[in-house]
């Protein structure tokens, strides 16, 4: 149910390579709530072992698999240990630990938030032109070929990233690119990676398909928000809308059926003497005038099977009415008209 | 001369103004199915201001100065985004308090008359984003934000946590009990996201009449983008729930007003246009918060949510003529026993009366006395309820901490028993009819 889900996930990271510890649960700050019991993979429906590194068994042996036959590869990305303080950590995000992770953000809001005098009256720091007009380039959230230099503070730095021969590509970065990064360093390859990832989904789909490619659409046409469990799928305009169909139909078959009573009193009287059942879909005729039901209505246990006793009436709940709504499946009640609680409740709001 | 008036609409009558209050809660509806709270009835509302032709210059300038925001509506109308179209009435900017709470003091203003000083709007929207299911709301502010210049421009990337932590503190920006928001003021100042959840909760659009850019006061220069202005449509919820004459509000100095029409005018349009006239084209207001289908059937949302209707304009060039799309907005229905408007042309034509004879008094007796000497003893009330409990009326000046029906009886009470110092119970005091209570 999150409307976004972490696109610099990258389940690639973290294969291979010695593990300190096992997780022991799945991070909040990693994982979105639904997600939070799911496999790593993207897409797949089961739920994650913690054994295997939070993947579920399936995909884990697959990558086990895989990783056996590259492993150089994959070397690099050790998940167990973070790239940026080099510590030991049960949990990498982009190869950095959490608290590495934590930090530099917290680093880049806070200079965005002091960037601005406090008289913007109506903005809050949320406000993208808060942003744009921050004087400190410093910001691990920007992106771009001028973009400036490392946003990490010079502890959280590799000595990876300084091993390698060349700076990193981006431009003004003072540190070291690195072949396995395409020449930049960790952080500008993540933020490469980033932004390559939201390019490359701008440029063929919508710009936002793929930030919100786990949400569930409204079962409604053409609507293009997100559904809800609680609107039975659809978004709140398309239900009410559905539900205000619902009655129309409702209203519209209550109306045929009164009618075609109206219309065949006279003709059964006409063509036949006897009375037929009143339940709507029987027709048989009535045994007795004085009866509403034929026989069959009033014992259906008794069209069971021979075993049934046909004398004795077997004991039975009143058989329970569905909602007048044709197209809901719940039971209706009198003390609602006939309608489910939820219909009724609705046809008291907007009918 | 600014005391000949009351400053606000709500004191030319407090009863009307605690029966509003008393309405307003109980009209919200808060469905346990998951459905956005919303109004009942009363979002159905709208005021209309006197025409204020009929009066001299001097006195329609102290009514102008008593109820009319005239830096806003100057601001707006320099800048050619308020009272352009000669064919559709003039609206005109309302007063609002600066308390950060200005969006739903300028929207319940609009719609009744009074402030929203009870919190009823800004609690109802709190209470929606906390306890209803707002995840179209938050989808659709994460995609206008990315569609946002300044995402595309510096391509900004957020992650989850990001996304989230910006939605909760717009959450916290809408609630109520904040002691003292960032800026200073006494409520956090609200966005654009606030005004379309306002929107779907008043099952009604609103209109925001704003200048597209922050600028410098001394030098015009352009600071930042604003993208407060255009038009916020109930999306969700189906056209034929909503009320499709639009709620208008002027946006300017981080500020929100009431744009307001003049009753009985002239022959001119009830509506508001459209489109902006700007740099030698017209070009079409804003349309907040579409997904990417609505976009794409942008004209027939409008057409659904508001009552379009074609203008013919001017166009720049002599001669030519260009069609126009606007919204008709409402005519003042507000009944009688909740019309403040009433009242407050009362007062005004009752004022005038006693303003022309001092005027022509002085000048007869030659001596300078100011004419708009404050003479009715209501014009000293203060905007802070009379002390005694359950009282609905305000303390004056000269009778504070009471009002001057509690004062009144106060002094009768001491008369009559010098010893006895008790208050008087709030079962005898005017207005308790009501139920009045706070």
């Amino acid at each position: 149910g999150e409307a976004y889900e972490p696109l610099a996930w990258n389940p690639e990271e973290s294969t291979g390579g010695p593990h300190s510890a096992p997780p022991t649960a799945p991070s909040p700050f990693l994982f979105s709530e639904t997600t939070a019991m799911k496999c790593r993979s993207p897409g797949c429906p089961f739920t994650l072992n913690v054994q295997h590194n939070g993947f579920c068994e399936r995909c884990h042996n697959a990558r086990q698999l895989h990783a056996s036959h590259a492993p150089d590869h994959t070397r690099h990305l050790d998940p167990g240990k973070c790239q940026a303080c080099l510590q030991d950590v049960t949990r990498t995000f982009n190869g950095i630990c959490s608290t590495c992770f934590k930090r530099t953000t917290a680093e880049a809001s806070s200079s965005l938030s002091t960037s601005l005098p406090p008289s913007c009256h109506q903005r809050s720091k949320s406000d993208p032109s808060r942003l744009v007009r921050s004087p400190s380039p410093h910001s691990c959230h920007r992106a771009g070929n001028d973009a400036p230099a490392g946003c990490l503070s010079q502890a959280a730095r590799t000595p990876g990233d300084r091993t390698g021969t060349s700076k990193c590509r981006k431009a003004g970065c003072v540190y070291f690119g690195t072949p396995e990064n395409k020449g930049f360093c960790t952080l500008c390859f993540i933020e490469y990676r980033e932004n390559k990832h939201f390019a490359a989904a701008s440029g063929k789909v919508s710009p936002t398909a793929s930030r919100f490619q786990n949400t569930i659409p409204c079962l409604g046409r053409e609507c293009g928000t997100l559904g809800s469990t609680m609107f039975e799928g659809y978004c709140q305009k398309c239900f009410i809308e559905a539900q205000n169909q619902r009655f129309h139909e409702a209203k519209r078959t209550e109306e045929q059926l009164r009618s075609s009573q109206r219309r065949d009193v006279p003709r059964t009287t006409q063509s036949t003497s006897r009375p037929k059942c009143a339940r709507a879909s029987c027709k048989n005729i009535l045994a007795c005038r004085s009866e509403e039901l034929c026989m069959e209505c009033q014992h259906p246990n008794q069209r069971m099977g021979p075993g049934a006793h046909r004398g004795e009436p077997a004991p039975e709940d009143p058989p329970k009415q569905r909602c007048r709504a044709p197209a809901c499946d719940h039971f209706g009640n009198a003390k609602c008209n006939g309608y489910c609680n939820e219909c009724f409740q609705f046809k008291q709001m907007y009918g | 001369a600014e005391q000949v008036l009351p400053q606000a609409l709500y004191l030319s009558n407090m009863r009307k103004a605690v029966k509003i209050r008393e309405r307003t809660p109980e009209d919200i509806f808060k469905p346990t199915n998951g459905i956005i709270h919303h109004f009942k009835t009363m979002h159905r509302y709208t005021l209309e201001m006197f025409r204020t032709c009929q009066f001299c210059p001097q006195f329609r300038e102290i009514i102008h100065k008593a109820l009319i925001d005239r830096n806003i509506q100057a601001t707006l109308e320099s800048q050619k985004k308020l009272n352009w179209c000669r064919e559709v009435r003039k609206l005109v900017a309302l007063k609002t308090n600066g308390d950060g709470n200005c969006l739903m003091h300028a929207t319940s203003q609009y719609m009744w008359g009074v402030q929203d000083t009870d919190l009823v709007l800004r609690k109802a929207l709190f209470s929606t984003l906390k306890e209803t299911d707002t995840r179209n709301f938050k989808f659709r502010w994460q995609l206008e934000s990315l569609k946002s210049q300044e995402f595309v421009e510096t391509g900004l990337c957020y992650d989850t946590r990001n996304w989230n932590d910006e939605w909760d503190n717009l959450i916290k920006m809408a609630s109520t009990d904040t002691p003292m928001a960032r800026s200073g003021l006494q409520y956090n100042s609200l966005e654009e996201i606030h005004i379309f959840v306002l929107c779907n909760i008043l099952r009604r659009p609103i209109i925001v009449i704003s200048d597209k850019m922050l600028r410098s006061l001394e030098s015009g220069s352009n600071f930042a983008p604003l993208k407060v202005g255009g038009i916020y449509l109930p999306l969700h919820w189906p056209a034929q729930e909503c009320y499709r004459y639009p709620i208008v509000l002027g946006y300017d100095s981080h500020h929100f007003v009431p744009l307001v029409t003049l009753k009985d005018s002239g022959p001119e349009i009830r509506a508001v246009p459209l489109v902006n006239r700007d740099r030698g084209r017209f070009e079409d207001l804003k349309v907040h918060f579409l997904t990417d289908p609505e976009n794409e059937m942008k004209e027939k949302l409008l057409k659904e949510y508001l009552m379009v209707i074609e203008i013919p304009v001017q166009g720049w060039d002599h001669g030519t003529t260009h069609l126009i799309n606007a919204a008709k907005l409402d005519e003042a229905n507000l009944p009688k026993e909740i019309n403040l408007v009433d009242d407050y042309f009362e007062l005004v034509q009752h004022e005038y009366k006693k303003w022309q004879e001092n005027s022509e008094q002085g000048r007869r007796e030659g001596h300078a006395q100011n004419p708009m000497e404050p003479s009715v003893p209501q014009l000293s009330l203060m905007d802070v309820k009379c002390e005694t409990p359950n009282c609905p009326f305000f303390m004056s000046v000269n009778t504070q901490p009471l009002c001057h029906e509690c004062s009144e009886r106060r002094q009768k009470n001491q008369n009559k028993l010098p010893k006895l110092n008790s208050k008087p119970g709030p079962e005898g005091l005017p207005g308790m009819a009501l139920g009045a209570s706070r």
